[in-house]
């Protein structure tokens, strides 16, 4: 039996809207320890990983650990019919082959039940050890979204650089080349505004900014986001998600052959 | 021309 209640069922949403430009079909895995996932995209370039702490439900009740395979297009078009406000339940019985989403207005008096078809999907695990990064870089979720954004109109990938100056997002194109520098700025009135960059040692490497741009469909998750970079490492990408856990992006890099 | 790596190269099933 599984029943986990959230009360900021938006946010549930939101987090499915950071997935699903990169991963089709999932397996979310319920534990004592959260709800969680881990995907790749079909070229096994970029991997998702999803973790929703159990004290951040307001009640988490997973009895076994749990597998549910869904596709993620389906899951939303069912969380789309939830408000914006609503608490949302999810619930599976053991060893069914499907899953209720339960969506209760604020003020309880409206209730809605979806029930939605489980698939069977084979899909591999990585291990992802804890690293050591050679330079963490955090800032504003909206202002990388917005070099992405720049960034994809110009060239196919970016270059990212780490120096002592600062962070250094670099394309080329056919029509021409850009470069954007952001430097080191804790003095910012709000903290969520600073960009912070520990460095142990300079690195560059270069990264396809499709991927990138699907990684900031996330910022609604997150005022700021931390990019970790290491020159033999992919690069990760994570939106902490205030007080149940985080989603991250893991992407390959390029190499000059 | 740039080589996409793939996270295989990097990482092991678990």
């Amino acid at each position: 039996m599984l029943e986990l209640r959230l009360v900021q069922g938006s946010l549930l949403k939101k987090v499915l809207d950071a997935m699903r430009e990169l991963v089709n079909d999932a397996n979310f895995d319920c534990s004592a320890t959260g709800f969680s996932l881990q995907a790749m995209d079909s070229s096994h370039v970029a991997l998702v990983a999803l973790l929703l702490r159990s004290e951040g439900f307001e009640h988490y009740r997973c009895d076994r650990n749990l597998s549910m395979g869904m596709n993620l297009n389906n899951m939303s078009k069912m969380l789309r019919c939830a408000g914006n406000d609503d608490i949302i339940t999810i619930k599976a019985d053991d060893g069914t082959d499907s899953v209720t989403f339960m969506f209760e207005s604020p003020n309880q008096d409206k209730i809605a039940d979806f029930e939605m078809k489980l698939m069977d999907i084979d899909s591999e695990h990585l291990g992802i050890p804890d690293a050591e990064y050679q330079a963490i870089v955090r800032m504003p979720s909206s202002e990388f979204a917005r070099i992405c954004k720049d960034l994809s109109s110009i060239g196919d990938t970016v270059v990212i650089s780490v120096t002592k100056e600062g962070v250094k997002f670099s394309t080329a194109g056919d029509i021409g080349t850009a470069n954007i520098v952001c430097r080191q700025n804790k003095t910012v009135d709000k903290p969520e505004e600073a960009t912070i960059i520990e460095m142990q040692e300079p690195v560059s490497l270069t990264f396809a900014l499709r991927y990138l741009n699907s990684f900031t469909k996330a910022t609604p998750l997150s005022d700021t986001v931390t990019i970790s970079l290491s020159s033999e490492l992919p690069v990760v990408v994570e939106y902490k998600i205030a007080e149940m856990g985080y989603i991250r992006y893991y992407l390959a890099p390029k190499i000059e052959e | 021309w740039d080589t996409q790596l793939q996270l295989q190269g990097f990482y092991t099933n678990a």
